[in-house]
């Protein structure tokens, strides 16, 4: 890019990979390690046995904890700290979901269909209390199409910054900004990709609609919990959760 | 701001 020095891509790349790993928990190393690590039966069947409510809080407690490891992802991106509060706030809220859910991929063992949660990994029945079995199974979908892509750990940094810096969310005041943040992440990640001989990834890549059409069906089941349990989500949800979402 | 009152505090935070 004539906009840009080799230097500053190179550094901000290496950004983009400090700032993932460390907000990244668990490690890779300790996840491959317990992949096989799945529920027993007994276990399974008690969360089945859970109410509703209970199960959502849980999931929403879960959810708010990796959202939180989001903000500190972006927080530690060289140039998002630059942005003006409001498009830092604009694009966490947008896209802090979206990031999660690329960033689920490194804890889903695409072999048996489970994802590491509350210590151990999960199929999509463990979550059957929750009343939303198609958003559970398109989640689900989502990860197995994205482990499928093989994605090394930087290749999973990069595309969370390029999810997370996307200049076309309404209501940023300095699109601009956010759009060379955003250009010069690309050229860091064709970098990389040709480095490594991966440049036929981004032709693979899910188109960021789905990640989208995910992040509004979640929405749209906690509309449906609330109708069913007024009063429900002040109490015991999360306040980031709630703020996001709510 | 008030409507994102948490975010915006994480993000105020050093390291939260």
């Amino acid at each position: 890019s004539p906009t840009c020095s080799g230097m500053e891509i190179e550094l901000l790349a290496q950004d983009v990979l400090r700032s993932h790993r460390e907000t990244s928990q668990p490690r890779a190393e300790e996840l491959q390690q317990r992949r096989w690590d799945t529920f027993s039966r007994e276990e399974v069947c008690a969360y089945q046995r859970k109410p509703m409510q209970e199960m959502w809080e849980r999931c929403a407690g879960r959810l708010t904890e990796a959202i939180q490891h989001v903000v500190e992802f972006a927080k530690r991106l060289r140039g998002f700290m630059e942005l003006c509060q409001n498009d830092q706030i604009v694009l966490l809220k947008a896209g802090a979901m979206e990031v999660v859910l690329v960033r689920m991929c490194r804890a889903f063992n695409p072999d048996n269909r489970t994802v590491l949660f509350e210590g151990k990994y999960a199929g999509t029945e463990l979550f059957r209390s929750l009343g939303c079995h198609e958003l559970v199974g398109s989640i689900f979908d989502f990860a197995q199409s994205l482990c499928a892509l093989r994605l090394s750990e930087s290749e999973v940094a990069f595309l969370c910054a390029i999810v997370l810096i996307n200049a076309n969310r309404p209501w940023l005041q300095e699109q601009a900004k956010v759009a060379r943040l955003r250009g010069r992440l690309e050229v860091a990640f064709r970098l990389l990709l040709r480095r490594t001989h991966r440049e036929g990834l981004l032709a693979r890549l899910p188109p960021a609609g789905r990640l989208r059409a995910l992040c509004s069906q979640h929405v749209e089941q906690l509309q449906a919990f609330r109708r069913l349990h007024p009063g429900a989500l002040p109490a015991a949800f999360p306040p980031l959760y709630r703020e996001l979402f709510a | 701001q008030e409507k994102h009152r948490i975010l915006h505090k994480l993000l105020q935070n050093g390291n939260s």
